[in-house]
């Protein structure tokens, strides 16, 4: 997948940090001290569609080519910049009765992006 | 989701100045955390746990080998750390109470894993038989009985650990469990099990949301 920096408006992943301080959540999230949940945004153009990451091998561009001009007219502007690999969030907080929780909540974070 | 127009919302250009989409992602990620952990709010605390006592809890635990993620075709699996509240204590016997989240006794919960730690404090070089007794409320009264009993050899002063059977989904269920520690039989000198904040007695439990219910399905 692809970070997102500069200019670039091609799908990529823009990190995102949330800071449970911040929010006003510390005193019930023991840990972390925040959720990387990062999101995947930026334009996915037909020819790139169904490729996760978006950099893969020249042979799959020249199939999603060709792809894209037999079903041009048919599937127009379908494709999003999605995620394309997730990883669980770890949390360890108080619940209502003060006991404490370990979890891993899974498809948390966003790990790598690409067109659908 | 593409939109009517066959625009996907996050290819476009955001439509938001940046401190509002600034707040829509940190209200969507509070909003996905409480889904998640099935609150329907922020938990306010009403009987905040001691740091050190937490720090004990934590260091007596192993968490799960690193690098494992969770089944995929499992409910979801939560550790729990309850502590106890101290009833009666003297030197013959101890009372511990336990009282467990209200959504944890929803229905659909699986303990897989519970077990008691206690602190126990004995003169040196000796070691003292003692029993450990689940007690629940009888259906006609509000007696305690005695419902399961667990005899322990305990040789050293120091954290103990009690594997809990079957009791402990039942008290997960009920949403509260009672347990008594005795010494067995006749002793000189009796053990003494540390209350206070450092050595404050915990129930971790190892349990599932969901699993029951897909393994029935299937």
């Amino acid at each position: 997948g692809i970070d997102c920096q500069g200019r670039s408006r091609m799908c990529c992943r823009q990190e995102f940090f949330v800071d449970f301080r911040e929010i006003g959540w510390h005193d019930w999230i023991i840990q972390p001290e925040g959720y990387a949940m990062n999101f995947c945004t930026g334009q996915c153009p037909l020819h790139v569609a169904g490729m996760p990451g978006i950099a893969a091998s020249f042979y799959t561009s020249v199939l999603n080519l060709l792809k894209v001009n037999t079903a041009a007219g048919t599937t127009r502007g379908s494709s999003c910049c999605v995620p394309t690999i997730r990883r669980p969030l770890s949390l360890l907080y108080y619940d209502r009765d003060s006991n404490i929780v370990k979890t891993d909540i899974p498809d948390m974070v966003v790990e790598a992006c690409g067109c659908s | 989701t593409p939109r009517a127009d066959r625009q996907c919302p996050a290819c476009g250009e955001p439509a938001l100045d940046v401190e509002s989409h600034r707040e829509l992602l940190l209200n969507l990620a509070k909003r996905s955390i409480l889904d998640k952990l099935h609150l329907s709010q922020r938990p306010t605390l009403g009987r905040p746990v001691s740091r050190v006592a937490l720090r004990a809890a934590l260091q007596r635990l192993h968490g799960p080998p690193q690098g494992v993620l969770p089944e995929a075709d499992g409910g979801q699996e939560y550790e729990i750390i309850t502590f106890a509240e101290t009833g009666l204590c003297n030197t013959t016997q101890t009372r511990l109470d336990f009282h467990f989240s209200s959504d944890s006794s929803a229905g659909g919960l699986e303990v897989q894993q519970a077990s008691l730690m206690f602190f126990v404090q004995l003169p040196p070089n000796t070691t003292c038989p003692l029993k450990v007794r689940v007690l629940e409320l009888s259906p006609r009264d509000t007696n305690l009985t005695s419902a399961t009993q667990h005899l322990l050899e305990v040789n050293d002063s120091g954290w103990h650990q009690l594997l809990l059977g079957p009791e402990a989904q039942t008290a997960y269920s009920q949403g509260h469990l009672t347990l008594e520690l005795a010494p067995e039989g006749q002793v000189a000198w009796s053990p003494v099990i540390l209350a206070g904040a450092a050595h404050r007695p915990f129930v971790t439990a190892r349990v599932r949301v969901g699993g029951k219910h897909r393994l029935r399905r299937r």
